[in-house]
This record gives structure tokens, C-alpha cells and sequence, in this order.
């Protein structure tokens, strides 16, 4: 099977993981789960053309049977055999109930949604991470009370000016259905940058999470339906049955992707349960969102639809092993190359280790790539005037009268004198 | 006509010791 990440021809592409439902078989954390102790609680129920009939049940959590815990929301979502989560009744609990799901890793998100069993809440918050729980920005809220509830306008349009900004719609806060209602948000729905997402960071930047959280601010009022008669006056009468509010959802989902940014076509578990990136394009990290090592011959980008933008290993010539990225160099060549090579070997120097280091010259029977492609000058201690050669010709600077490669010969009219200094003088 | 490599033997290095190569 060909890989993705590449053409046929070796070429890099960009490559994305698969879409999945990234919330599915994960574990949800919930502030709160009916049937400790056990309880009781009545919804209201729809049928065709008559007023709702009000049902109640038990929950139990020690009773499988009866049980509504947190792994309900997340689990195989199947219309034969409806499974929900259930908060506490709300009369003796707090209105606000939070879910949050950790995902473990970044990912790149499309939608979040969840399915109720309970009426959908009146006023509900959806907020993001993208720092494994440390902070928490408001991703999207609902109500039909926008002002009051979150201090925002309902339905505030979307410019490129506020396209990273959560809104509020009293859309999807409808008492109707009671049951199956969904919310649903799409986080590039109606940014006008969607349409153009490689080239928008801001948006790149929007749908990446690491964390959801979901919070229930207010149930809604069902004391107002027209119920049959005997279960109305059931609700309203007797003691001990009055209405329950809570919260349940049998579906949530957070759809989206393993962030790679186009450098990896699928993510994997590492041995610690760790998700991470299985990175091509020598990049490396869990995001792949940096060059491997002595592969900064160009800045680290993401991919894009058109250009792949791969991680560039720097030019050595086989000397160095590691290089580092000059950004200054990268501009001045055009955008092209921006790598310098670090201690340079086999006596060779430059930021490609592409010439001799002083006191070596150039071996032009050898490749620049070979390791011995740097001779050294060898220069005659006393017939040369210094230690460094022409890097290229290997040639010694000599001293007054003295010849050769090396300065080690009188030339032709001098002879050998008996002073370090001058060792070669004209013959009289 | 190529002429002898320097003899380092007949240097006199009596007031070069700095500049004698040990090897000389």
C-alpha cells in the first residue's frame, strides 16, 4: 500500500487522519449522575395530536439496569437500544451541570453535538481547551436569553474581524422535542475564512482543542404543558411528585481529526496510552510541529493543499550532524535555504562545510563530500612565512629565496644558509 | 634541476630556540 504522505514519484503530500467521532470511547467527567442515592424522577412525554404524558422512573446507579452514568454519553450510539447519561434532579442540586471531555491530544474539530433525552436546556455553554485543561474559552452558547445568561447578543454576525469569537443563538433552546432533541455546532459554520482555511491561522487556531466542555446553566420550564388530566394533576398535586428537572443526553459527540498538520496520516498510541502523531516530512512532535533534528534548511510549515512543506535537511557534505536555522540567510537566498551546519568535520569549515578550514586545503582529486577532501598545508616550519596555505592550491606562503608546495626547497640562484630566519640566500 | 629539501640539521638554531622544530 502507498503511503499517503508521499506521491508515487517520492514527492511529499500533504496527508490528514481520518474524520472520526473523537469523543467516541472516551471517558466523560460530569458534575453530576442521578441514582446516588437512588432517585426518582418524571418527564414528560409526546405523543401524536394529545397532550404529553408525564412517566417517571427510578435511577439507581448501583442497578445496571437502571443506571445513567457518564460512559452513556460516549458510548455505541444505537436508536435500538438508547442509552443516556442522567444528572441528579435539580431541585436538590446546583442548575449548573458541567461535562467535559478530554481528548489527550490537539485536534482539529468540526463539530460538537449532543443528543438529549431530556428536553434540550434552555441556556447552555460550550467551551474549549486547547491546553489540556489550564484554560477555557467560550466556544459557543446557547439561549434563549443570550443577554442575560452570557452577556452577548443573539446571533451577532460573523466578520473576519470576529471570526475566533463565541457567539449565542436562541436557536436549537426549543422546549419541542422533549426527547431527541439535538444541539449541534459546527465551529466553521458561517466563518467567512472557512471557506479559505489553509491560509487562516485564526481559524486553524479555532477548531484546534484539546478539551471540551459542556455546561447545562438552566433546565427547561415544563410546568407550563398541557398534560393529560390525571398525570397533570399527578405533577402538580401530589406530594412528592413534583415535576424533575434534570439533564440527560444519550449522544455526544465531538467530530474532527488528530491534528497533524498536514505531516501525518494517521495517529497512534503510544505505549503509555499516549495519541500521537505518527509524523512523516521529518517533522517531529504530537502535532508533527517541528523539524527533526538537521532538518532546518527552511522554517517549519504546515502543509497546505498546493505545497506540501516539508522539513528540509541542511546541506553538509556529509561533515556535520547538526545545523541550525539562520532566518537572515533563508531571506537573503530567497526564501530557498537557511541552514548552517554546526562544527563542521574532517577539517572542513563554511555553512555548508563546503571549504577547508584554515591550515587544510582542497584535495581536488576527492569529492568536497569525501572525508578526506581537506589535506593539510603541511607547511615547512622554517621555509615557510606561516602555517595556512591557499585553500585550493596548497600552496605555502614562502620565505624570501625558498620554493615549493610546502616552502621546503631553495629555488633555483639561492642556496641553503645556516639561519632559521633567512634559509635560503642568493648564491654570490 | 630540483633542488635538496631543506637540511635542518645545518641550521643553527642558537638563537632561534623558540622557532626549532623539535623534531630538528
Amino acid at each position: 500500500p502507498t503511503d499517503p504522505c508521499y506521491e508515487e514519484t517520492g514527492a511529499a503530500r500533504r496527508c490528514i487522519p481520518e474524520f472520526i467521532n473523537a469523543a467516541f470511547g472516551q471517558e466523560v467527567s460530569v458534575s453530576s449522575v442521578c441514582g446516588r442515592p437512588v432517585s426518582r424522577s418524571c418527564s414528560l412525554v409526546e405523543r401524536d395530536d394529545r397532550p404529553a404524558v408525564r412517566t417517571c422512573q427510578i435511577c439507581d446507579a448501583s442497578d445496571p439496569r437502571n443506571a445513567h452514568p457518564a460512559s452513556y454519553l460516549t458510548d455505541l450510539n444505537s436508536a435500538h437500544n438508547l442509552t443516556c447519561w442522567q444528572s441528579e434532579n435539580l431541585q436538590s442540586s446546583p442548575l449548573n451541570v458541567t461535562l467535559t471531555l478530554s481528548l489527550g491530544k490537539k485536534f482539529e474539530i468540526t463539530y460538537v453535538s449532543l443528543q438529549f433525552c431530556s428536553p434540550r436546556p434552555e441556556s447552555l455553554a460550550i467551551y474549549k481547551s486547547m491546553d489540556y485543561g489550564r484554560t477555557w474559552t467560550p466556544y459557543q452558547f446557547y439561549s434563549s436569553q443570550c443577554r442575560r445568561m452570557y452577556n452577548r447578543p443573539n446571533k451577532a454576525a460573523i466578520t473576519k474581524q470576529n471570526e475566533q469569537e463565541a457567539l449565542c443563538t436562541d436557536g436549537h433552546t426549543d422546549l419541542y422535542p422533549l426527547s431527541g432533541g439535538l444541539i449541534a455546532f459546527s465551529t466553521l459554520d458561517g466563518r467567512p475564512s472557512g471557506k479559505d482555511f489553509d491560509s487562516s491561522p485564526v481559524l486553524q487556531d479555532w477548531v484546534t482543542v484539546t478539551d471540551i466542555r459542556v455546561v447545562f446553566s438552566r433546565p427547561q420550564h415544563t410546568r407550563a404543558l398541557p398534560m393529560s388530566g390525571r398525570e397533570s394533576e399527578d405533577a402538580l398535586g401530589a406530594p412528592g411528585s413534583l415535576p424533575t428537572y434534570y439533564y440527560a443526553v444519550g449522544d455526544f459527540q465531538v467530530g474532527g481529526r488528530c491534528k497533524c498538520n498536514g505531516h501525518a496520516s494517521r495517529c497512534v498510541r503510544e505505549k503509555d496510552g499516549k495519541l500521537l502523531c505518527e509524523c512523516k516530512h521529518n517533522t517531529e512532535g504530537p502535532e508533527c510541529d517541528r523539524c527533526k533534528p538537521f532538518h532546518y534548511d527552511r522554517p517549519w510549515q504546515r502543509a497546505t493543499g498546493k505545497e506540501a512543506n516539508e522539513c528540509l535537511p541542511c546541506n553538509c557534505n556529509l561533515h556535520a550532524r547538526r545545523c541550525r536555522f539562520n532566518m537572515e540567510l533563508y531571506k537573503l537566498s530567497g526564501r530557498k535555504s537557511g541552514g548552517v551546519c554546526m562544527n563542521c568535520r574532517h577539517n572542513t569549515a563554511g555553512r555548508h562545510c563546503h571549504y577547508c578550514k584554515e591550515g587544510f586545503y582542497r584535495d581536488m582529486g576527492k569529492a568536497i563530500t569525501h572525508r578526506r577532501a581537506c589535506k593539510a598545508c603541511d607547511c615547512h616550519p622554517v621555509g615557510a612565512a606561516g602555517k595556512t596555505c591557499n585553500q585550493t592550491t596548497g600552496q605555502c606562503p614562502c620565505k624570501d629565496g625558498v620554493t615549493g608546495i610546502t616552502c621546503n626547497r631553495c629555488a633555483k640562484g639561492y642556496q641553503q644558509s645556516r639561519s632559521p630566519v633567512a634559509p635560503c640566500i642568493k648564491i654570490p | 634541476e630540483v633542488m635538496p629539501t631543506l637540511d635542518m640539521t645545518l641550521f643553527d638554531w642558537t638563537d632561534y630556540e623558540d622557532m626549532k622544530p623539535a623534531d630538528s
